[in-house]
């Protein structure tokens, strides 16, 4: 049985990317096997695995407008049970192309279905928006959307948006869609904005927030450069610990062994 | 003569509002009069200028698609020469409303007409998104684009689709739109990779980047909590003391008095 989580938020640089890749090294650090799905034409995901986005000759885009296999276009990536399926800069006009299409918003829940049986978890890192490829992520996804929620003051404005968004597709297009989780991160320890931020999202979702805070961390910024995840490029720094706390959590929370 | 600027980045979380919103007082304080668009459905410029986007009637999206006239739209901010044409929650549906439209690109481009003799400068806030609402602020832009990068790594990788689609409007839509400036933001002294992204920067961008580098400043991050911009709420932290100094080279590198 696959899980899917989509990892939304439209507020930009809220920490989705680096949340999507360093779970997903730590999952497969536990023994599962890992799909990340690049939803972003800017393609960090795909560079932050170590993935060069332009020289990649077939990418997400072709599986989700062209009809290609999804596993045609899976990549394997540093890590062993961690497997990409990359973005790449012709994913930027993608929206535009789907508008007119039949059942537009399920076209990445197709492209998975012939690649579900290999993965435990599909970890799926969308562009900083509201369109039609977030809506395709959370269509697709089964286990439901994690929030990752910056703390910080202007990320808070933009999650009742959200929230109608997850409402709409709900009630549209995913009957399982709910939210599975919210991430608070970059949590400054120097400001009382980020526990004033903090407190107002476990207010108002009571229940979802993860016990689990990822603080501000130097060493996470600096991981992608070496196209490596923190895993990797500094397993023992704040960074590092605290996404392995997170993902204990997680597995706790979904009841994974 | 007004000059209208856009300050584009698709990468999320950059300080494009954080940029607009300070400068726009700065340039105010000067004595010149500012108009500050805020083209973002999270409406963060209109909140960080102290204006509760759910409690307007009317907002851009009117002036955009319900041909109601900017005038009629744009409301006084806290600061004296500093007027807003805010954001509000429909704006997210503009977009998908947009695609059909005749000379759709050109929306916002119109809807200035009526507005300008009344401002020095425009200072447009995208989202963070190459979609049909930065299409129309990079197509408004005849002073150019200024580019706020966060000094991260990953925050490099989308600069060139970044350039792909300033040379399409420039091209096709503004024939006057440019490069104005490249604005090197959350600089942090502590870590090596900030130095290491600037200076990738202005290599590829020679004779763009302004001198004057923003700062990583707890300050910028409080004071939209506060409904005030930097120069109300702490105009001599560092957050504050950069971006007037920003004010000044701006001035200089565009001929203002
Ligand atoms: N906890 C953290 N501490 C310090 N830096 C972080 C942390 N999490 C992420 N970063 C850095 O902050 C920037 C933004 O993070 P990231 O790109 O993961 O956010 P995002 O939400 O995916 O952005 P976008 O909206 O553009 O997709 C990146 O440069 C990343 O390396
Ligand atoms: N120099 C800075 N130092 C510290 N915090 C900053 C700085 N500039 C901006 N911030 C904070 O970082 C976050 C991101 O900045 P901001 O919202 O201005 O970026 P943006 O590019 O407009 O984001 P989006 O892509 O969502 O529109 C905000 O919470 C802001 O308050
Ligand atoms: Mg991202
Ligand atoms: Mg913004």
């Amino acid at each position: 049985m696959t899980t899917v989580f989509a990892f939304a938020n439209q507020k930009g640089g809220v920490g989705k990317t680096t949340t999507v890749v360093s779970l997903a090294a730590c999952l497969a650090e536990e023994g599962l096997r890992i799909l990340v799905v690049d939803l972003d034409p800017q393609a960090n995901a795909t560079s932050s695995l170590g993935l060069s986005p332009s020289s990649l000759k077939q990418s997400i885009y072709e599986a989700l407008l062209e009809e290609v296999s999804l596993l045609d276009v899976i990549t394997l990536t540093k890590r062993v049970r961690l497997d990409l399926a990359p973005s790449s800069p012709a994913l930027a006009g993608a929206e535009v192309e789907m508008v007119g299409m039949l059942a537009r918003e399920n076209l990445l829940r197709r492209a998975l279905d012939g690649a579900l049986d290999r993965y435990d978890f599909v970890l799926i890192d969308p562009p900083p928006s509201l369109g039609l490829l977030t809506l395709n992520a959370l269509t697709a996804a089964d286990g439901g959307v994690i929030i990752p929620v910056q703390c910080e003051y202007l990320a808070l404005e933009g999650l009742s948006q959200l929230m109608n968004t997850v409402n709409l597709v709900q009630e549209h297009l995913n009957p399982l869609l709910k939210v599975a989780g919210i991430v608070l991160t970059m949590y400054d320890m120097r400001t009382k904005l980020s526990e004033q931020v903090a407190e107002e999202v476990r207010r108002h979702f009571p229940g979802k927030v993860f016990q689990t805070v990822i603080p501000r961390n130097i060493r996470l910024g600096e991981a992608p450069s070496y196209g490596e995840t923190i895993m990797d490029y500094a397993p023992h720094s704040r960074g590092g610990i605290s996404y392995r706390m997170l993902t204990k959590e997680m597995m706790t929370r979904f009841g994974i062994e």
